[in-house]
């Protein structure tokens, strides 16, 4: 299975709908300077893939992930994300050969889940990426500064990094 | 599914002494339990030693060394259970040229598995690319997509011409 | 001696402020006492936004942004309190080119007061040296120290030709 | 005051009597591949300068700085480092207008200080140092991997690394 598109609208710096097309196999570099948004798009996905951490997103609470304004512009009320996966070799646990997850959060707090356009709650969420290493948390995403973790100092840490993986 | 813990860790540790030696065109590295009675509740030890040199903690690494051993237990990890898409955010920070050239031309063998989309600042990982994408703010503030011709990029990696996009 | 923690912290205040208007281009950082009733037990709290942006948390700043305020903060202590001589270990490395200039440029007038040993893999960074010193091991595992021209490296900064050293 | 020149010899990857002659003023730029020694050069000078914690020194013992042999080299039994400043302006705590600091440290652990050719205890280089920045830990010298802590998590571990400087 591979990523088809991710759309953002409202997360973060992407205050305007931005869709990023993705191609089967291959290496896609993201670029840019400093500050534009890069690892944003990550956190987007992972955001949309049901982390629920707001320190693994470097905020401190889930409504901070909102666009909240700049000079120019005023705050947004929602944030939405779309990840669309295509399915035919039928490693997502759906019948689906196509599967699109939504989320959405609004200033309230207040968070949705939809999946091929019907309501599911997180969990659904989790045991439909389960063992694809993409969930949150997963051994699929590696954060920016963190490699060196991976090389955790005591033999312990290492175990729980290794779990997670495995 | 202890035992299933155990062979997946096998098939980790197997990966891992041969990627490093690729990723490091030589030495010698392993991972093992602590305690191999007790596979569940050990901790994991890592020894690891670049070319040419001896045997020593991994603290003594330098920089570079320490992402390419760590890169190393990354792509083992994705050899033993592949994930359909990785996402790797400027992992390549510390690496020399050399090292960057070696950390892409594995990249390059891993993306016949698995799509990779990696966030990078290094002009030589954005050369690898099937497709590269741009993030701008040319309204200050607000992230904007582009896509970027390799073309396009300066010598340092940078999108020389930010206004034509 | 109170008085004289309050009156540096001022005066680092102070120069956190202006030097991080100059390594951003604009923008506004300040840092303050979190209890400025109680200065020798209290918290220091930091408030960062780069130009165009808005104030928020400083852990959502990026990797690049987070440098470039931390290095504004380490500078305003060098200058409210300069050492005669100081060491930076490739604190560029998360730096974009132009965030890099920037740092350059600011880090050329302040050898004006100090003298400064950096290490980095920046081109950039090395072509404001005064003196450039080259660590290689021709010998694996043994260090040697060699002096280098600017012109012996190449687009990426690499020393193009170890052999000739 | 100013750094004059640094010699190492048997310091980690430096089993080689090595000489850095520094400039008065300037930026001295250190370079070279992964692996190659530059930190090893910055450590070396933290170490003579006192640095008394191992782990401060990516090791786990003191000891560990002694050069440990590669393939074709056997181990050295002793490490040793020198640091000459121009004290011309009278920073040091010292009348002296030159200061030369050396310390070695020996397979057994024994390690000893001199300063010009005078032995000392680590106290009186801590003296010596006092004010400048210099010392171990000193805000003079920054470690890699390690600007992202002056903007440390939390208001109070922020202070402790402010109270080091000031
Ligand atoms: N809720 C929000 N609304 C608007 N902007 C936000 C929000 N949260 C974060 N940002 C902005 O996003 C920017 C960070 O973007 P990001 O981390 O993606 O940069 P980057 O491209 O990865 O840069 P670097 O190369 O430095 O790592 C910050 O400037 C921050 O102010
Ligand atoms: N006691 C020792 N004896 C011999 N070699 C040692 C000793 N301690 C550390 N080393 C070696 O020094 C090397 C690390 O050097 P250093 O950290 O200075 O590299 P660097 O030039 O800073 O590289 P990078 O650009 O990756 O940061 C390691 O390969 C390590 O094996
Ligand atoms: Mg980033
Ligand atoms: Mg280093």
């Amino acid at each position: 299975m591979h990523l088809k598109r991710l759309i953002v609208h409202g997360f973060k710096s992407f205050a305007d709908r931005t869709v990023f097309d993705f191609e089967r196999g291959g290496l896609t570099c993201v670029v840019g300077p400093n500050g534009c948004g890069k690892s944003n798009v990550f956190e987007a996905i992972r955001w949309v893939l049901g982390e629920q951490r707001p320190t693994s997103l470097r905020s401190r609470e889930l409504t901070d992930v909102i666009f909240n304004g700049t000079v120019r512009r005023p705050p947004m009320g929602l944030c939405q994300g779309t990840i669309v996966f295509d399915n035919e070799s039928g490693t997502l646990q759906t019948d689906a050969t196509e599967v699109e997850v939504t989320r959405r959060v609004f200033r309230s707090g207040e968070t949705d889940y939809l999946v091929n356009g019907s309501p599911v709650r997180l969990k659904d969420i989790r045991d439909l990426f389960a063992g694809t290493g993409l969930g949150a948390g997963g051994y699929a995403f590696m954060e920016q500064g963190r490699i060196d973790q991976v090389l955790a100092s005591n033999a312990v840490e290492r175990r729980r990094v290794f779990e997670e993986a495995a | 599914s202890t035992q299933m813990f155990v062979d997946t860790f096998e098939a980790v540790s197997e990966h891992f002494s041969s990627i490093f030696r690729r990723l490091f065109g030589g030495g010698k590295a392993e991972i093992f339990f602590e305690d191999p009675a007790c596979p569940l509740e050990s901790g994991i030890e890592i020894k690891a030693r670049p070319p040419g040199k001896e045997f020593r903690s991994i603290t003594l690494l330098s920089g570079g060394e320490r992402t390419m051993t760590a890169v190393a237990l990354l792509f083992a990890i994705f050899r033993a259970h592949p994930a359909p898409c990785a996402f790797l955010d400027e992992v390549d920070a510390a690496l020399d040229e050399d090292n960057t050239e070696r950390f892409c031309l594995m990249l390059e063998d891993f993306t016949a598995e698995s799509q990779f989309v990696v966030v990078t600042h290094s002009k030589r990982t954005m050369e690898k690319a099937t497709l590269l994408y741009g993030v701008t703010m040319p309204e200050r503030g607000v992230s904007r997509r582009v896509a970027v011709q390799l073309e396009q990029l300066n010598a340092e990696g940078q999108i020389a011409d930010l206004a034509s996009l």
